[in-house]
């Protein structure tokens, strides 16, 4: 089973879009897939149909109370993919968890689960929320890797250093083994100046870290969710779903 | 002097770029402003052309260390706008502020700065983080009104009704006057149903309190920050600027 985080502090990157649809394209592909909506505005629950009145357990029910991460999670409506969802709940659990030394544990200890481990999940994705707080920390700490959506944008190049700064500090802390997994181009669009700076300044202070596959500006994917589907269901042969499928097999050939 | 915080805890939805702009068409129209960067990411300091090598006092100093407010303050490169920037010392706040039992309070006592007072600001905007975490109650509880952007989004619907129950909260348990200044559509394009029906979903439910100027999708507002300027000045005759413009004016409109 591997960990990874989708994680940016900059806002609206793309984080839950990228969680949802790599999920969805790999439990396409066969592998056994679970979501961790880390987020409190819950947005990876609602992207894929579970809304708010359906959540009975959450996230927030297995940092704060200590409920094992297997009660929480639910089956969704796409094989082989399963989901903790969450509730605005969670974004108090930072303060509520504030005398716990062992807080950034927290969720690493939830996935030592052993009812859990039988599920035999191939990949585990944790949403982030956007900041660099004890609920990203808590993920970073428990993940192998940590995925990162660029929005090809200037203020997204911005806040990089700080989070490759962040991942290296938890390494270093915790004598994790905590690594980027690659950084994904989002909301890219050809025809712009900006996007093709951002791509350029990318490739070339990142190098291999950043996919080939480029996720392109595209309004069906902002769609999608109001209908509770991944983009690469809503609309499989569009141009946003096809990157993600791609995407979904570049980010297996890597894996050996 | 009137305070205004500029939230939502969507991350992307056009939190900075709306305070940038419409803080510089407000200093065009001879108001005195003054922006408070109350984002680790330090977006607004840096879309102003205010970069990180120069910010010697920030807002981490302020709410802190005790630095009074005014020591803090910097011009900017725009007549009428003035400026108190951040880094990302900024994000470990609240942690460094969880024993004060008033700390929930500092920006409001910071804000009380007499010398500050002297600079007869007419408008004073904070431009908050994409989370409802400590810093922006600080900004809640220091502020007269919030104005909220409202990406024309599926997602960005979902945090609303959260953001407008954080705002009562403040009000009730503090007995402040805090309300909605206004409900700004960003990122509107007219061909997509979703922008169509975000509005017509805003202003059934919010009436009133949605601006008439909406702001169009338009990439010359996202290239300005890479030159340090508004996008008001950086395009001034284009589509989004004259949006924001417009947003000056009605916003003036509303002061009475
Ligand atoms: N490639 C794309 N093309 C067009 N729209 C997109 C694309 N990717 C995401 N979006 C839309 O942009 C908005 C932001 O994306 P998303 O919510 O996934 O970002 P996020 O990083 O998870 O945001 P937050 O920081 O709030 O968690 C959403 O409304 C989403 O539907
Ligand atoms: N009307 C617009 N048209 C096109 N791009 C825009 C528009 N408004 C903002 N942008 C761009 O979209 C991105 C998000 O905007 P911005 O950073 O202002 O949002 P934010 O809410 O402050 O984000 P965060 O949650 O990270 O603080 C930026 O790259 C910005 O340049
Ligand atoms: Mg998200
Ligand atoms: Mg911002």
């Amino acid at each position: 089973m591997k960990i990874i985080s989708v994680a940016n502090q900059k806002g609206g990157v793309g984080k839950t879009t990228t969680t949802i649809n790599l999920a969805v394209a790999l439990a396409d592909l066969g592998k056994k897939v679970l979501i961790l909506d880390l987020d409190p505005q819950g947005n990876a629950s609602t992207g894929l149909g579970h809304l708010a009145p359906d959540r009975k357990l959450t996230l927030y029910d297995v940092l704060v109370d200590g409920e094992p991460l297997s009660k929480a999670t639910v089956m969704t409506q796409v094989n082989n993919l399963c989901l903790v969802p969450s509730t605005t709940d969670l974004s108090s659990a930072d303060i509520e968890m504030i005398e716990d030394k062992a807080r950034v544990m927290r969720l690493k200890k939830a996935l030592q689960d052993p009812i859990l481990a039988k599920e035999n999940f191939d990949y585990v994705f944790i949403d982030c929320p956007p900041s660099l707080s004890l609920l990203t920390v808590n993920a970073f700490v428990a993940s192998d890797t940590v995925l990162v959506p660029l929005q090809s944008e200037f203020f997204a190049l911005e806040g990089l250093s700080q989070l490759l700064l962040t991942i290296k500090d938890v390494r270093e802390s915790l004598g994790s083994t905590l690594r980027v997994e690659g950084v994904l181009l989002t909301m890219f669009d050809r025809r712009n100046k900006l996007s093709q700076q951002v791509e350029k300044d990318a490739r070339e202070n990142l190098g291999g870290l950043v996919y080939e596959a480029i996720i392109p500006r595209n309004v069906r994917i902002s769609e999608a969710p109001s209908y509770g589907q991944a983009a690469v269901h809503y609309d499989q042969y569009g141009k946003g779903a096809r990157a993600y499928v791609a995407l979904a097999h570049e980010f297996l050939a890597g894996q050996n």
